[in-house]
């Protein structure tokens, strides 16, 4: 459901090119759990933007469900993001005037869902990542790792069929991140693609596929033999 | 150099009384190295941004080297902390319209030094923690780990005697961590005091001294046999 054909994304800052992916083609399936790996820099956030429709490719075609998406508009790939798509940000973006419940909320009020069910929808998700007793709260009333869980609510409120996850459990505990773990889990067996940015090799293990980037490129793309 | 007595912190929130921290009691000497550990919430950043003179608790006392800073005016904790202490936050919390050498500088504006030696001390910092090519970057022009990194260079800067990093490695890569560790390994050897909030065991490994909290209190607190 996923093709990239020869993505490359370059950056211009003050006239320095600066290439964050060269050429990288791939493939994922219906229902694939793929981990993205890969130093610091290497692309994983650039090339999930691309993947999420946040971002478009400077050259090489996106073809998503068999849908060329590399050219929309913002307004076309809004929608494609809303129906298809759940993300999670590396640095959360959440909404800092509205509370953690109006922030998972959101996704539902865009898809215009009535207000009744997108509130239960919302707590549903936040007593699910253990916040139950946080749902008035706003971002800044909240712990890191707590901030981290309301924006994963929010990525998955409106049961997307493609999850993206930008470092999900980079601020939390063990046990919480095993929490976390298990809610993808349950995700991808009810058949939707799930793809993680993870940096910890644990986390990574959950995966059926590993993909490791070096400098903008593909560097390995292996079988997970025991997930 | 650092004795926290029945320390509490409680947020208010509608009404609702959050303890975030319940009668800490803490001693720290100098040149110690400290990991602090434990569950989404347990009260971690709230126990390192009093210890960073950042907040005040709501009762007990902070003694830093000696001198009862738990009721100075807002000015006087800005002083204290310029000259003493130098804080990752678990945000990064850079200043958006600031290149990465800003940012790095800044601390350096504060204390008065001149143009540019803190330009040259802001180049060294950033190649040091493996970001020379990414001086004249702003905080949206880089990846996660990139900005972690520049919070990290800022926090240093200004060879300050007691480091608290909040997850300094919670969005690098394995590779990368370690450049970080060996920095903090280096301050440490220098004499200094180094206190961070992980939850990566491997990266507490490298402390000789573990405290684990718990839903505001300390849970354990014991000596790391290995560091
Ligand atoms: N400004 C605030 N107002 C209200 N409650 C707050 C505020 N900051 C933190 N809290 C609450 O206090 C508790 C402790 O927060 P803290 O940020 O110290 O946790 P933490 O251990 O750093 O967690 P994490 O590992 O998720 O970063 C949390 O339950 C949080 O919801
Ligand atoms: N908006 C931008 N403008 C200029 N350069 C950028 C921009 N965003 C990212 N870059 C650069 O592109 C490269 C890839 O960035 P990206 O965020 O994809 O890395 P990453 O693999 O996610 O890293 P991390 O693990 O640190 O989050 C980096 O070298 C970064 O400096
Ligand atoms: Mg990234
Ligand atoms: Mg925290």
């Amino acid at each position: 459901i996923i093709r990239l054909e020869n993505i490359s994304k370059t950056y211009i800052i003050e006239k320095v090119l600066i290439p964050a992916l060269k050429n990288v083609s791939l493939s994922i399936h219906k229902n694939e759990y793929v981990a993205l790996m890969g130093p610091s820099g290497s692309g994983k956030s650039t090339l999930m933007n691309i993947l999420g429709c946040l971002d478009t490719p400077t050259s090489g075609k996106y073809f998503l469900n068999d849908k060329d998406v590399s050219h929309l508009s913002d307004n076309e790939l809004a929608i494609v993001r809303n129906k298809e798509i759940g993300f999670v940000f590396q640095t959360f973006n959440l909404m800092p005037r509205m509370s953690a419940v109006e922030n998972v909320a959101l996704p539902l009020v865009y898809n215009g869902t009535n207000r009744k069910s997108r509130t239960s929808k919302a707590h549903e998700m936040l007593s699910a990542v253990g916040l139950a007793d946080r749902m008035d709260h706003k971002p800044n009333e909240m712990s890191g790792g707590q901030k981290q869980r309301v924006a994963i609510a929010r990525a998955i409120v409106n049961s997307p069929s493609i999850v993206l996850a930008d470092e999900p459990t980079g601020n939390l505990d063990s046990k919480t991140s095993i929490e976390i773990m298990n809610i993808f889990d349950k995700i991808h067996k009810q058949g939707n693609t799930v793809i993680l940015v993870t940096h910890e090799e644990d986390i990574s293990h959950f995966a059926h596929r590993i993909i490791r980037l070096r400098d903008g490129e593909i560097y390995s793309d292996e079988v997970n033999p025991n997930p």
